[in-house]
C-alpha cells in the first residue's frame, strides 16, 4: 500500500512581502496550513459512512474524493480566487472555472468546466461530470430522471466530453443535485475594488499614452504594483 | 486559482482546479484551468529499469543489478542537485533487461498564473511529456517547465516582467512503484513537486512524516 500524500497551491503571481504586509502574510499562511491539515486528516481516515455498513469494509477516501474536498475548502475562502472571492470579469461579472483529472485508466480521465455562474462549488461539477461521463462512456450511465422542474428536458449526461461550458454545465450542475447560489455569493469587496481600481488605472495610463502618442500597452489584467490573481 | 493533487492509497494520483480566472479578463474569455493539458494533467506510465532512482553520493543501490553507469553530464547533476533539497546525484544504470526490473509512474500536476502562457507552452501535459520521454524525475521536469527561465517564462519572450506574461507556478505529486521480475514491488517512492517563476506561490502540503509546511515564497 501507498503512503497518502497531498498538496495544495492558492495561486502563484506578482506576489511580493511588501505588497502582501504582515496581517495578509499571516492570513494566507494559516488559512493554508488549516486547509491542507483538514485536507489529509479527510485523505487518511477511513469515512466514516463505511462504518455504518456492515457489508463493507471501512475504506479511505480516493484520491478523487481528497483533492476535491481539499479545493472545495479553497473555493469557500474568500482569500483565494475561486468560488467565494473570484476575481470579476472587465463587465463586473464572475465567471468561473474548474477541472479534475486523474492519473489512472485509458477511458475518460480528465474533465474542465467553464463559464459557471451559478454553482457554488465547480470542483464537485468537474467530479461529477468525470463520475458519470465515465459510466456514461462505458454504457452504463445512470438514467438522470430527475428533472429540474424548469419544464425543459434534460440534458442525457454528460457523456463523454471532456469539456462543458455556460448554461449546459449549469444544468447538469443542477440535474446533479449540486448547490446553486445568486451570483452575488461570489462577491467580495477586496476583489470588486481591485477589479475597479485596474480598470480605471488601465484607462488613465492610456491618456497619458495617447496624449504622449505612443500605443497603449496597458492592462487592467496584471499591475506591477499589486498582486492582481492571474487564475 | 486554486488546486489541490492528492495520492491515494490504491496509488492513484488526482489533480483538481478551479479558478475565478484572470482579473479583468474579457467576459467569455476561457483560461487553461479547464483545458487538459494547459492548466492541469495526470498520467501513468511503466518504464523498463528505474532510470530515475535516487544514488547518495554516486553509491549504487543495492536494488540494481551490476551493469554500466550511465553517468550524468555535470551540467544535468547541478541542474537536479540545485532542484532537489538534498544533494542527490542520479546515475541511472543501464539495466540488464533480462529479469531487470520494471517502474510505474504517476503524476498529476495543477497549474496557476498567467492561462494564456500555460496555453501556449500546454504546461502541464509538457511537464509529463519531459518527465516521462526523458526519464528524467518529476521535479526536475517540473522546473524545466515552471522554474526561473523555464519554458513558461521563455513563452513570454521580451514581453517578460510585462503584463504577466509567462508568470506562474505549478504543483504536483509523483509515485514511482519500482518491481522486480516476478512483478513484486521491491521499493515506492513518492515526492511533492512545486516551482514558480514569479514573486510568489500560496501553497501548503504535508511531509512524509505528517508534518505541515505552508510557504509563499522561497524561504519564507
Amino acid at each position: 500500500q501507498v503512503q497518502p500524500r497531498l498538496i495544495i497551491h492558492g495561486g502563484a503571481g506578482n506576489i511580493t512581502p511588501a505588497s502582501l504586509g504582515p496581517e495578509r502574510y499571516v492570513a494566507y499562511r494559516s488559512s493554508l496550513l488549516t486547509i491542507v491539515s483538514k485536507a489529509h486528516t479527510y485523505l487518511t481516515t477511513p469515512t466514516q459512512s463505511n462504518y455504518n455498513s456492515p457489508s463493507s469494509s471501512s475504506k479511505l477516501p480516493s484520491a478523487l474524493e481528497a483533492a476535491t474536498y481539499a479545493v472545495t475548502l479553497l473555493e469557500d475562502n474568500p482569500l483565494f480566487n475561486s468560488g467565494h472571492g473570484a476575481v470579476f470579469t472587465r463587465d463586473g461579472i464572475n465567471e468561473l472555472e474548474a477541472s479534475v483529472m486523474v492519473s489512472r485508466g485509458q477511458a475518460k480521465r480528465g474533465v474542465g468546466v467553464t463559464g459557471l455562474r451559478h454553482v457554488r462549488n465547480p470542483i464537485l461539477l468537474a467530479k461529477k461530470v468525470l463520475e458519470h461521463g465515465k459510466d456514461d462512456l462505458l454504457g452504463r450511465g445512470k438514467k438522470l430522471d430527475n428533472n429540474t422542474g424548469d419544464g425543459e428536458p434534460d440534458v442525457p449526461s454528460a457523456q463523454g466530453h471532456t469539456l462543458i461550458h455556460g448554461p449546459t454545465a449549469e444544468k447538469l450542475a443542477r440535474q446533479y443535485g449540486l448547490e446553486m447560489v445568486d451570483p452575488s455569493y461570489f462577491f467580495t469587496q477586496k476583489r470588486w475594488d481591485e477589479h475597479v481600481r485596474a480598470l480605471e488605472r488601465e484607462k488613465r495610463e492610456q491618456q497619458d499614452l495617447l496624449g504622449a502618442g505612443t500605443a497603449s500597452g496597458v492592462s487592467a489584467t496584471w499591475s506591477k504594483d499589486e498582486y492582481l490573481p492571474q487564475g | 486559482t486554486v488546486g489541490a493533487v492528492a495520492l491515494d492509497v490504491e496509488g492513484v494520483i488526482c489533480v483538481a482546479t478551479s479558478t475565478g480566472g484572470m482579473t479583468n479578463k474579457l467576459t467569455g474569455r476561457i483560461g487553461d484551468t479547464p483545458v487538459v493539458g494547459a492548466g492541469f494533467w495526470a498520467e501513468e506510465w511503466t518504464e523498463e529499469g528505474d532510470p530515475t532512482s535516487p544514488h547518495k553520493n554516486g553509491s549504487r543501490n543495492p536494488l540494481y543489478s551490476p551493469g554500466p553507469a550511465v553517468v550524468l553530464s555535470d551540467a544535468l547533476k547541478r541542474l537536479i542537485a540545485d532542484c532537489l533539497p538534498s544533494p542527490f546525484l542520479y546515475t541511472p544504470t543501464l539495466q540488464d533487461s533480462s529479469g531487470g526490473l520494471t517502474t510505474t509512474r504517476s503524476i498529476g500536476v495543477s497549474g496557476t498564473g498567467n492561462g494564456d502562457s500555460f496555453f501556449r507552452v500546454s504546461a502541464a501535459r509538457t511537464v509529463g511529456a519531459i518527465a516521462r520521454y526523458s526519464s528524467l524525475p518529476s521535479v526536475v521536469a517540473l522546473t524545466k517547465v515552471a522554474g526561473p527561465s523555464g519554458e513558461l517564462q521563455k513563452s513570454a519572450d521580451d514581453r517578460w516582467g510585462k503584463a504577466g506574461e509567462g508568470e506562474g507556478g505549478i504543483i504536483g505529486l509523483e509515485l514511482v512503484v519500482v518491481r522486480d521480475a516476478s512483478g513484486n514491488v521491491v521499493e515506492t517512492r513518492s515526492d511533492i513537486l512545486q516551482d514558480y517563476n514569479c514573486g510568489g506561490m500560496f501553497r501548503a502540503w504535508i511531509d512524509e512524516e505528517g508534518v505541515a509546511y505552508a510557504r509563499i515564497f522561497r524561504k519564507d
